[in-house]
């Protein structure tokens, strides 16, 4: 399903960031990818802050696939 | 400022950029 490729596709590009594999992206992954990324330090700050919808400072794979879902236009709801 | 980033209605655009970096990288990658 959409849903399924959505999940698998987010896992993957969640792993780029989340390299220990800790199972969440903080802001000191978000950093590490300035390096990486054709992006500003603002930039990745105002994403993280964007995908963190409950604030607590951590990205877990549900905020980050629910973020790319919106990137492409889906809605969350199924 | 529009043009300062943390404006937050440049949030949507750099939100995609950032996943479309991503997804370039992950297709760069071996």
């Amino acid at each position: 399903s959409m849903k399924e490729v959505l999940t698998q596709k987010a896992h993957e590009l969640f792993a780029l960031c989340d390299r220990e594999n800790k199972g969440f992206i903080g802001k000191r992954d978000m950093q590490r990818m300035i390096q990486e990324l054709p992006l500003e330090p603002d930039q990745l700050e105002d994403v993280f802050d964007s995908l963190d919808v409950d604030g607590n400072g951590f990205l877990t794979l549900e905020e980050f696939t629910a973020g790319f879902g919106s990137f492409l236009g889906l809605d969350e709801a199924d | 400022d529009p043009t300062k980033p943390g404006a937050g209605v440049t949030s949507e655009g750099v939100l995609a950029n950032f996943f479309n970096s991503l997804l370039n990288k992950k297709a760069g990658s071996p």
